[in-house]
């Protein structure tokens, strides 16, 4: 399995339909301070479930969605699809392509979809369980938290091996 | 499920001191088990980089303490493989040397994890496979487009 | 005191404001006192980079936090300048085009402030007046010697 | 006024006797992972008052003391001397030169000296008093602090204004 596309519309300060295709191997993501390029990582983590606006550095979670510019209104919904590859089905769904989407509206109202159906936080959260992928793993390092895990307590750190158990 | 934690903790905490020693260059970690029960009790890291005393973690340089985090975290992978893995300008800290070995491990591992990597480090970027320069020509939007070495030099240099 | 304080503030946020738009080439930032006594109230910090909206400042950027930060502690030098100055790392996060502004600032104050700068980037070393090269050529004994930037570049890829 | 000289001995990993002749201007510091660039700036907060071990990153205060390496035993005591330029008469004596030193025994005793004089912390913090040095001052920034004082409390941003005030 890998993260093969990733489809990003009114998230942050990506107001415009953005696909970024991806690649196995490594992929290094370059560019100017204040460009966007954490915020793609936030868009990562937040398709795959994540529930703190505190951990997406926002106050409300309204706060991902694009709020404009000097030049543009801001949008009225955010919206983040991951594509993986599951050739290797590594993924519990006899599909080569799965697409996880989340929405969220200025309204209020949220929608999780795989594969274009909706669905519940709870199905996201079931497919990628026991990848290594999602919830709490440390597969995503926030910058300027690479020591986080050490810095944490003697117990945050069990969460480490509770994963790999 | 004690088994089971039992045996993932000797995995990880074996792997923890291989990729430490890789990273370092010597040295040694331990990744123990405090009193109490297997469930329940915490775990204790005593890091001793090569050539000195071991240290509590606190005293660590800033350097030295991101180089055993990314020890650790790959010594998770190794025992439990991740599809991807995400590190958004882990290598802001390090020196030259350490960014080279940084880089030596993320390609060993890339075989079976894919990365995506956030980084200004000049010698970072000459080790991906894939770059995208990440800018605002509007404004407050971002867009993408893909770059290769030479540009990515330019863009960093011009983009502002 | 009510007097001396308003004042302060009046002339840090006229500073903040200015050094604001000079390390981001535009923009504004806002130093606020927030509801209750002079005495006692807070203060509030609104930023707005160059042709975005103003945002929380949660929500800037890794780079965009350190710049306004440094533009907070030079605005409060030149209003009470203090003799000597120390910056560890603060040239991580950015990249090259805020590292040169960031250089810029410094020297425009060290006519009145003494700096002492601990760096890995290269571009910062060439604005130094003067380079000091730390290492343990005996392990965990830490020594130092003055160099120049020549030697401070090969010491850093050869020291390790 | 400026930092003229500092004397290191049996500070963190500063073990032999170290003098570092300072000028005015900027001065660098580089030097690999390690190496002890971060210990230089403890070793002058501490010699300014610094009252907590936290902040200097270690559990206790005889943390500051060199503990040891593989070929070398413990240091009995840490001691750091901070020689000022005053010919400006910043520092509120009559000497063109200022030594402010500290000291600590592994068996817990400290003690500060001016100019060689011992003399409680009371009088080091008063002879900086209104200088912008030593205290909780900003004039000097951490490794990975640089944002704290932004993202800091709205009451812990007033102290930068009374500082100045
Ligand atoms: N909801 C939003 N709408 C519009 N823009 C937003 C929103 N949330 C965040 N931003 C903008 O995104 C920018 C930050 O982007 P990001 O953190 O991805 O930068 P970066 O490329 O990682 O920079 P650095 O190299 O400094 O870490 C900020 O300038 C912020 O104003
Ligand atoms: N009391 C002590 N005795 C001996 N060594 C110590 C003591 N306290 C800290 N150290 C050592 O000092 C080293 C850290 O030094 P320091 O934090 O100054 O590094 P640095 O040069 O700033 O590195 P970086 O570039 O990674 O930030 C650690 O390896 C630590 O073991
Ligand atoms: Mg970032
Ligand atoms: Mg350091």
């Amino acid at each position: 399995m890998h993260l093969k596309r990733l489809e990003i519309v009114g998230f942050k300060s990506f107001a415009d339909k953005t696909v970024l295709n991806l690649d196995t191997g490594v992929t290094a993501f370059v560019g100017p301070n204040g460009s966007g390029k954490s915020n793609i990582v936030d868009a990562i983590r937040w398709a795959l479930g994540e529930q703190s606006a505190k951990r997406l550095r926002g106050g409300a979670m309204q706060d991902v969605i694009f709020a404009g510019s000097a030049a543009r209104k801001a949008s009225n919904f955010a919206e983040v699809t991951l594509i993986m590859d599951n050739h290797d089905r590594t993924l519990p769904v006899d599909y080569n392509e799965v697409a996880v989407t989340r929405r969220l509206f200025s309204s209020g109202d949220s929608e999780y979809l795989i594969n274009r159906q909706t669905c519940r936080l709870k199905d996201v959260r079931e497919l990628f369980l026991g990848t290594g992928v999602g919830g709490g793993s440390y597969n995503i390092i926030e910058q300027g938290k690479v020591d986080a895990l050490l810095q944490a307590g003697p117990l945050e750190r069990r969460r480490v091996i509770e994963e790999v158990a | 499920c004690r088994e089971r934690f039992s045996e993932a903790l000797e995995k990880v905490a074996a792997n923890f001191q291989e990729l430490f020693r890789k990273l370092f260059q010597g040295g040694d970690v331990k990744l123990r088990l405090l009193e109490g029960d297997v469930l329940e009790a915490g775990l204790e890291v005593v890091v001793r980089p090569p050539g000195k005393e071991p240290r509590i973690l606190s005293l660590l340089s800033g350097g030295e303490k991101a180089m055993t985090a990314i020890a650790l975290i790959m010594a998770a992978f190794k025992a439990s493989p991740s599809p991807f893995c995400l590190l958004d300008e882990v290598d802001g800290p390090l020196d030259e040397a350490n960014v080279e070995r940084l880089n030596m491990i993320v390609q060993e591992f890339a075989y079976s994890t894919q990365f995506v990597l956030i980084t200004h480090n000049k010698l970072t970027m000459t080790y991906a496979d894939t770059i995208y320069g990440v800018a605002m020509e509007e404004a407050g939007i971002s867009k993408y487009l893909k770059t290769d070495l030479v540009r990515a030099d330019e863009n960093l240099a011009v983009a502002d």
